[in-house]
């Protein structure tokens, strides 16, 4: 199966 | 102060329609540059960000940086009391400000209303998404194609996997009653600009992505002709909208889901 990922793990706070 | 005028609040009512269902409230920063808008869904797995440039606005003024903390729901509620032609004028004082003022005026301004929307403190958590990332496959097409291809395959399952190779772009999907495949290809010698399908490829790429948020993203097709839906390998999908030339755009990020 596929696990939904979070954009936190791509996108950090600046 | 904050004051500016748009001469269509059609394209203020359209931004709403964009974001309003996957997420429920934002800050809308106001500077000079204009006003920009980044929220993400619940669930934390899509990112909007909305961009409104100053020069777009027939009169922007901003002395001061001011967010002004919008209930989304609220504000479609006061967008739909305005005119298909109306203009809208938004108000506000500096900082610290528990309202804005919004107020529509008919085209031939013999029709005015205003309304004050209440304000609330909203605690948003800013992302920083890089600007500088390239996409291994660019898809660029009608956005009512998109919204089409999205509609239609909603319908057999919740994930799509969009893979980009020499043969085009192919958009699959699964679930309980089976499978479906739609492949689009580059068409370049359509008659007119916004009717055409530009595929870019750098490298096969394919991906998979939960449906639910791309059939949010499509709210915002009738604010642009065309969508660019940007993908590479375990990075977010981004589909833009341009609103006008210069007006300002809707973009929208999506986590991919990875194989365990």
């Amino acid at each position: 199966g596929s696990k939904q990922t979070l954009l936190s793990r791509f996108f950090g706070a600046p | 102060m904050f004051e500016a005028r748009m001469a269509q609040a059609s394209t203020l009512k359209k931004v709403l329609e964009a974001v309003k269902d996957m997420v429920s409230e934002g800050n809308f920063d106001c500077s000079e540059e204009g006003i920009c808008l980044q929220a993400m869904d619940v669930a934390h797995v899509s990112l909007v960000n909305v961009l409104l440039r100053a020069q777009g606005f027939e009169m922007f003024r901003c002395d001061r940086n001011l967010a002004l903390g919008i209930q989304l729901a609220n504000l479609s509620k006061v967008l739909n009391c305005a005119g298909k032609d109306d203009a809208v004028t938004v108000k506000a004082e500096d900082e610290g400000a528990d309202t804005a003022e919004f107020m529509f005026e008919s085209s031939k301004g013999d029709r005015i209303t205003t309304f004050e929307l209440t304000l609330m403190d909203i605690d948003s958590e800013h992302l920083g998404v890089p600007e500088d990332t390239t996409y291994t496959a660019v898809i660029k097409m009608p956005s009512t194609e998109f919204r089409r291809i999205i509609s239609d395959l909603s319908t057999i399952g919740d994930t799509v996997t969009i893979e980009v190779s020499k043969d085009g772009a192919s958009f699959q999907v699964s679930g309980d009653i089976g499978k479906g495949n739609l492949c689009i290809q580059s068409n370049t010698a359509a008659d007119k600009p916004s009717e055409r399908v530009e595929i870019t490829m750098e490298e096969p790429t394919k991906q998979t992505y939960a449906m639910r948020y791309l059939s949010f993203f499509t709210k915002a097709a009738p604010l642009s002709d065309t969508v660019t839906i940007s993908l590479s390998p375990d990075v977010p999908l981004v589909v833009e909208f341009n609103i006008g030339e210069e007006v300002g755009y809707v973009k929208y990020y999506l986590a991919p889901k990875i194989t365990e």
